[in-house]
C-alpha cells in the first residue's frame, strides 16, 4: 500500500511539477493576456484539482514546495571572517513565487468556487500555506529560510487587499490573512517571528484591517499583537536582551508608535489585554499603550496651575474597554464571590483568603516567573473599579431624587463605594511587596486619558497613599508612579496629574516622606521631577 | 528597555498617517518602491 | 488566554510544544534571514507593451521623480502640460503614473467616461442637470484617425449626455 501511495505521490509531485512550468511559460511572457490565464485556470477546474477536497489541499502544498524550492537558486556562503550575516546572503529569484502568487490572485478574483459547503479559496489556500511553513519550519530548524514565504505572502496582500472587492470581500480577505497569521504566530513558526512582523504590520494589512468595516478588524489585530506580546514576555521579563529579541522589541516599538499616532483608538479599547501580557518591566512599551487617547480628545496640560480634573465633560465618561474584564475573574469561579462581597460585605470572609487565590500554583509560578496570577490581579481591580465607579454614576445620578429615598439609597450605595476601597486597602495592606506591587501596577494601568476610570484609580492609588500608616505602601505607591515616569516619554496624562497631585497636594505631606531622601541620588531624582512637574 | 522614540525613524507630529510610508518595523527608512494605490479596472 | 502570562506547560509554549531556548535559537536564525527591502518591492506593475531599444546614452530606467506626486502636482497646474497626464494615463497603464495623472486630471475638472474610456470637461456649464445625467457641451481628450496623420487631440461635443453611472 506504501509503495503504492508513494508511487501516487511521486507522480502527482510530477504531474504538479509540469503543471507549474507551464504556469511559469505562461508567466514569462506578459504578451499572454487574461484568456491565457482564466483558460489555464478552467484546465485545473476540468483536471479535479480546484474541487476544495483533499486533492486541492496536496494540490496547493505541492505548488508551494515547488515555487519556493525554486526561489533559492544558490546559496553562496561568502568567504570565511565575513559576518554571518553577509554569508547568507542568498542569491534570490522570486520568479516562481511571483508566478505562483499570480495564480492564486487570479483564481481569487476569477471567483473559483469549491461548490457548497467547502469553503472558499483564500482561506483554504492560506491554511494548507500556514501548515507548509509550519512542516517546513520544523524540519529545516536553524535552516529554515522564511524569505520565500514572506515575498508569497506580500504578494498576495499587496494583490488581494488593493483588489475591486467590495467592501464584505475584502473584509474576508483580511480576516483570512489575520486567521493564517494567528496559525503562524511567533510561538508557532519561531523562525518567522520577523517576517510575520513586517507581514502583520505591513500597509497593505493593518490599516486596512483596522479601517475597514466599522471596527470588526479589530479584534482580529488584537489577537495578533497579544500573540506577538506573549512570544516576547519571557525574553522581555528579565530585561536581558539579546540582539534578535531587541530587534524584535524595537521593531513592535515601531508598530505601536504608528498605531498610536494612527489608531490611538484601537490601542485605548484593548489597553487591557495588552497590559496582561506585557511584563512589568516593559514600563515604556506599556506606557506607548496607555498614552493613547481618542483623536478627538484635547487633554489640557497636566501642570496647569489649580487644574480642576472633577469639571473636565470627559472625567465622567467610562473607557470603552473591548478587552474581557471579567475573564480571568470568571476562569477562577471568583466573579460571584467578588458579587456577593461588593453587595454584603458584613461577615464575609471574601478578604481572608483573597490574597491566596491570586497566587499561582508553584508549577506555574516558576514559568511565569512571578508568584502571583498577573492577569487576575489585573482583572479583580479592574472589575472592583467598574462596579465602584457605575455605583457612584448612580449615586450622582439619584442626587435629584428625594431625600428621604437620597438617605437610604445612598448609605447603601456608600457602603458598595466602600467596600471597593476596602478591597484594595485590604491588599495594599495584606500583599507581600511583589504582590502589592502588581496591585498597584494594576490600578496605575488605568491612569490614562481623562474618563471616570481614570479619575477613580487616581484617586484610589492617592487614597491608598494617604489612609497607610506603612512606610512601605508609600514607597511603593511612590516607585510604581516615578518608574513610569523616569522613562523616556510618553507618559499617559492620568499618571502626570496623580503625581503631580501627589508631591503638590500638602494633604500628602509628601516631602516629609523620609523615603525620598533614602540616597542622595534619589534625592536628586525627586528634585529634578519635582521640576519637570512644574 | 527605554530609549528616546523619536529615534526610530517615525515623525510622530506628522500630519499625515504613519502606516502609509511605514516600510518595515526593521528600519528607520520609509517604505519604498509604489506606494499603495489603486486603479480602477475601467483605467486598464 | 487568561491565564497566567508564562504558559500552562512547564517551560513550554501551550501553543507549539516549543520551549523558551528553542524559540530563541529560532529567532537568532531568523535574526540572519530578515526580510529585505527588495523582498517586498513589487515587481513593477508596469511592463512596457513594445520596449524599444534605446542607445545607453539614453535613460535605462525611469526617473525616479515620475514617482513623485509633487512632479505631477506641477505638471496639472500648468495647463499646456496637460497632454503629459494623458499620456501617462494611456500609455503607462496599471502604474502608479497612471493613477497620478488620473489624479491630476480630476482635480483639473476632468471626468473619466468609463463607457467611452475618455476623459471630458465641460465646456460650458451644462444645459440640463438631473440626478441621472448631465447634457452640454464638453471638450474630450480624443485620438483620430486621419488622412493627414493620426493624433492625439482635444475636441468639442455639443450636445453630449454624460450619463452619471459611467462616471468613474
Amino acid at each position: 500500500e506504501n509503495d503504492t501511495a508513494l508511487a501516487d505521490s511521486v507522480s502527482f509531485q510530477d504531474q504538479v511539477a509540469v503543471l507549474f512550468s507551464d504556469w511559469c511559460h505562461i508567466c514569462d511572457h506578459p504578451t499572454m493576456g487574461d484568456s491565457a490565464y482564466s483558460h489555464y485556470i478552467v484546465q485545473l477546474q476540468q483536471n479535479g484539482l480546484l474541487k476544495g477536497d483533499d486533492l486541492t489541499d496536496r494540490f496547493f502544498h505541492a505548488l508551494t514546495e515547488l515555487a519556493v524550492t525554486h526561489t533559492i537558486v544558490s546559496e553562496q556562503v561568502a568567504p570565511g571572517g565575513i559576518s554571518q550575516q553577509a554569508a547568507q546572503q542568498l542569491q534570490i529569484s522570486y520568479f516562481s513565487i511571483d508566478s505562483y502568487s499570480k495564480l492564486v490572485t487570479l483564481m481569487v478574483k476569477y471567483c473559483v468556487d469549491f461548490g457548497p459547503n467547502k469553503g472558499s479559496l483564500l482561506p483554504k489556500f492560506l491554511s494548507v500555506t500556514a501548515r507548509t511553513i509550519q512542516k517546513d519550519a520544523e524540519e529545516k530548524k536553524i535552516n529554515f529560510n522564511p524569505r520565500p514565504y514572506f515575498r508569497l505572502f506580500i504578494n498576495l496582500l499587496s494583490e488581494l487587499s488593493t483588489a475591486d472587492l467590495h467592501e464584505g470581500a475584502n473584509f474576508q480577505v483580511l480576516t483570512s490573512f489575520a486567521n493564517a497569521f494567528h496559525l503562524l504566530q511567533p510561538l508557532r513558526v519561531p523562525a518567522w517571528s520577523f517576517a510575520w512582523l513586517e507581514l502583520v504590520s505591513h500597509r497593505s494589512f493593518m490599516p486596512k484591517l483596522l479601517m475597514c468595516n466599522s471596527q470588526k478588524g479589530w479584534p482580529f489585530f488584537q489577537r495578533l499583537l497579544v500573540d506577538l506580546f506573549k512570544f516576547m514576555e519571557p525574553y522581555l521579563r528579565n530585561a536581558e536582551l539579546g540582539q534578535p529579541i531587541h530587534l524584535l522589541y524595537k521593531g513592535t516599538l515601531r508598530v505601536l508608535l504608528v498605531l498610536l499616532h494612527d489608531f490611538p483608538e484601537f490601542l485605548c479599547d484593548y489597553h487591557f489585554s495588552f497590559c496582561d501580557v506585557i511584563p512589568p518591566s516593559c514600563i515604556q512599551m506599556r506606557n506607548v499603550i496607555l498614552s493613547a487617547f481618542p483623536r478627538n480628545m484635547r487633554l489640557p496640560d497636566p501642570s496647569t496651575p489649580n487644574l480642576k480634573i472633577d469639571l473636565l465633560a470627559e472625567i465622567s465618561i467610562a473607557p470603552r474597554i473591548m478587552s474581557d474584564v471579567e475573564g480571568a475573574l470568571k476562569a477562577r469561579q471568583m466573579k460571584t464571590q467578588v458579587d456577593e462581597y461588593l453587595k454584603r460585605p458584613e461577615g464575609s470572609s471574601f478578604l481572608t483568603d483573597l490574597k491566596q487565590k491570586l497566587l499561582l500554583p508553584p508549577s506555574e509560578a516558576n514559568v511565569a516567573g512571578t508568584r502571583y496570577n498577573v492577569p487576575l490581579v489585573n482583572s479583580l481591580v479592574v472589575y472592583v473599579g467598574i462596579q465602584a465607579v457605575q455605583q457612584l454614576q448612580h449615586n450622582k445620578a439619584n442626587a435629584s431624587a428625594s431625600a428621604q429615598q437620597v438617605n437610604q439609597s445612598s448609605q447603601l450605595d456608600n457602603v458598595q463605594i466602600e467596600t471597593a476601597t476596602e478591597v484594595f486597602r485590604n491588599l495594599a495592606v495584606n500583599m507581600d511587596t511583589e504582590g502589592r506591587y502588581l496591585l498597584l501596577n494594576a490600578i496605575a494601568n488605568q491612569l490614562r486619558y481623562p474618563n471616570n476610570h481614570t479619575h477613580y484609580f487616581s484617586f484610589i492609588i492617592l487614597y491608598l497613599f494617604a489612609e497607610t500608616t506603612q512606610d512601605i505602601i508609600q514607597e511603593q505607591i511612590t516607585r510604581v508612579l516615578l518608574e513610569r515616569l523616569i522613562v523616556n516619554r510618553p507618559h499617559p496624562w492620568g499618571l502626570l496629574i496623580t503625581f503631580i497631585e501627589l508631591i503638590k497636594n500638602p494633604r500628602y505631606t509628601f516631602w516629609a516622606r523620609s523615603f525620598i531622601r533614602c540616597a542622595p541620588e534619589i534625592e536628586r531624582l525627586f528634585e529634578s521631577v519635582a521640576r519637570s512637574c512644574g | 528597555l527605554g530609549m528616546d522614540l523619536t529615534s526610530l525613524g517615525l515623525d510622530l507630529n506628522s500630519q499625515d498617517n504613519l502606516y502609509k510610508t511605514f516600510g518595515s518595523p526593521w528600519s528607520n527608512e520609509p517604505a519604498k518602491g509604489d506606494p499603495d494605490f489603486h486603479n480602477p479596472a475601467c483605467y486598464l | 488566554d487568561f491565564g497566567a502570562i508564562g504558559d500552562n506547560l512547564s517551560g513550554t509554549s501551550a501553543a507549539s510544544g516549543h520551549d523558551q531556548l528553542y524559540n530563541l535559537q529560532m529567532l537568532e536564525a531568523a535574526y540572519h534571514r530578515l526580510p529585505q527591502p527588495k523582498d517586498s518591492e513589487r515587481a513593477k506593475n508596469y511592463i512596457p507593451r513594445h520596449p524599444s531599444v534605446t542607445p545607453a546614452s539614453y535613460p535605462q530606467i525611469q526617473a525616479p521623480i515620475v514617482t513623485n506626486p509633487a512632479f505631477w502636482e506641477r505638471i496639472g497646474s500648468d495647463a499646456l502640460a496637460t497632454d503629459m497626464l494623458f499620456f501617462a494615463f494611456y500609455y503607462q497603464q496599471n502604474s502608479y503614473q497612471q493613477y497620478l495623472a488620473a489624479r491630476e486630471l480630476k482635480k483639473q475638472s476632468w471626468r473619466f467616461h468609463r463607457k467611452y474610456n475618455t476623459w471630458f470637461q465641460r465646456h460650458v456649464e451644462p444645459q440640463v442637470t438631473t440626478d441621472d445625467y448631465e447634457r452640454g457641451s464638453y471638450v474630450y481628450f480624443d485620438f483620430h484617425l486621419s488622412d493627414d496623420g493620426n493624433g492625439w487631440c482635444q475636441r468639442i461635443k455639443n450636445d453630449f449626455t454624460f450619463e452619471y453611472n459611467f462616471l468613474e
